[in-house]
């Protein structure tokens, strides 16, 4: 069991790259989010701005809550508001250069988070099956 | 790093035992079921009969799927479906005997897997978490 080299990998290699994360814009309506979501499959996705920069995450749970009226689901309410409006922005990111260690750390308490570079900019993200897959091979070395 | 205590944990262990979990009746209508999922915030849950046995699992996925039409989601469908025709029942079981490399191969593909007894009798759900933060701590020995 080499841990030392298992300890080493990075979190640009088991991230998934921008390109393949399905993603909403922060200007858009909660109608057009839950849809990306639903079709999607996934229950939250990041949240860009028009320039690709990171801005939050925003999920199925959120959106639904937000129009949960005293009697109904109040599906009217979608089209009016904006992801910015309910959007979580309290997520922790990671880095591309970070190590392993970090990125078990940073997903334990959420099933993915966003890999950010310097500027802001959205590069990917890491997710929870990632990690466990990784973990998996090297206890079974 | 003692890697032999460590894979002798069992399920039962890590497991979050079946009173603390939020779970939907078999023959509940989605309606009931889409209200414990927001109102709990998880994204899915197990369903189970009325003798408690495991039966599947829901989640706001394929119930919100399940009334999308082709213009809008018909909210109306939520109180005249039912659970039982939409839920999902392929999902891998572990016993709560089962060691710790058991349990991290269930969870690779499934944020959470039920813990269910030799008669079906549903005992709790073992999370992604859990594991985590197992291996986080053996890890850092
Ligand atoms: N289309 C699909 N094909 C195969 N398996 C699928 C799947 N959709 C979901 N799963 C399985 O279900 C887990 C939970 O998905 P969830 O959407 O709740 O939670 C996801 C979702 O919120 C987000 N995510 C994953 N891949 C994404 C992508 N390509 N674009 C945007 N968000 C993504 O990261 C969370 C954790 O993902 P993770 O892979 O650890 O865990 C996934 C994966 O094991
Ligand atoms: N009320 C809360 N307090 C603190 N953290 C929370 C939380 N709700 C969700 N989280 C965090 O978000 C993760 C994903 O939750 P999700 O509801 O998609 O997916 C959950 C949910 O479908 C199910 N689950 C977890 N605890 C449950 C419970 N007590 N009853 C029913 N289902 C549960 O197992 C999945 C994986 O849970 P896991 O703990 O690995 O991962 C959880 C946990 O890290």
């Amino acid at each position: 069991v080499e841990s030392k080299e298992f300890t080493e990998i990075l979190a640009e290699e088991l991230m998934i790259s921008s390109e393949k994360v399905a993603h909403v814009q922060v200007g858009n309506p909660l109608e057009h989010a839950l849809l990306v979501l639903v079709k999607s499959g996934y229950s939250a996705v990041p949240v860009l701005d028009s320039t690709y920069k990171f801005k939050g995450t925003i999920g199925k749970t959120v959106i639904l809550n937000s129009i949960l009226g005293l009697e109904r689901f109040e599906m009217e309410q979608l089209s009016e508001k904006k992801v910015s409006e309910v959007m979580n922005t309290d997520i922790p990111c990671i880095n591309k250069n970070d190590d392993f260690l970090t990125c078990l750390k940073a997903v334990i308490n959420y099933p993915f988070v966003c890999v950010v570079d310097e500027d802001g900019y959205f590069d990917g993200i890491l997710t929870r099956r990632a990690i466990l897959k990784q973990l998996n091979k090297y206890l079974h070395v």
